[in-house]
């Protein structure tokens, strides 16, 4: 028997580097 | 020895925020805006590479961005073949051979002044 392998899917902001967050008023 | 992310690797799936599935290697900028405008909690933010230095480990090195229009100063040590994504040209990092040798992932050398696609939180106070 083959078990299926789930194919990881990975949110588009993992991809980005979160730097500094905006200080806004 | 500092892992690196395996969503970097040719092939992975992508979920964008309005679900859409796509492949890192055919990611584009529009996809990273489209999908910030979208999300309830984040914003790209544009950050411009400002210095590239070695680091504190080999293949280390780090990078000084100014981030958005108050141009605040970051810094961040990455492995030199981290792929950053910069506006309008696709994914870049400082050891573009390596990258691509080590996540079959096309690559362009990032330099100084190249604009890079960044997140902030919205609303922050």
């Amino acid at each position: 028997n083959v078990e299926p392998r789930s194919v990881p899917v990975f949110p588009w902001h993992s991809l980005v580097p979160f730097l500094a967050p905006t200080q806004s008023d | 020895p500092v892992s690196l992310p395996p969503f970097f690797m040719r092939g992975s799936i992508i979920q964008l925020a309005d679900g859409e599935l796509k492949r890192v290697e055919d990611l584009k900028t529009e996809d990273f805006i489209q999908s910030a405008e979208i999300s309830s909690e984040l914003k790209i933010d544009s950050s411009t590479v400002e210095r590239i230095d070695s680091g504190q480990t080999p293949n280390a090195v780090v990078i000084q961005f100014s981030v958005g229009e108050l141009k605040a100063q970051v810094c961040v040590e990455v492995l030199g073949e981290y792929p950053f994504f910069v506006f309008g040209q696709g994914w870049s990092s400082c050891c573009p051979d390596r990258t691509t040798q080590l996540f079959e992932l096309s690559c362009a050398k990032l330099c100084v002044g190249d604009v890079c696609v960044s997140l902030t939180l919205r609303g922050m106070r």
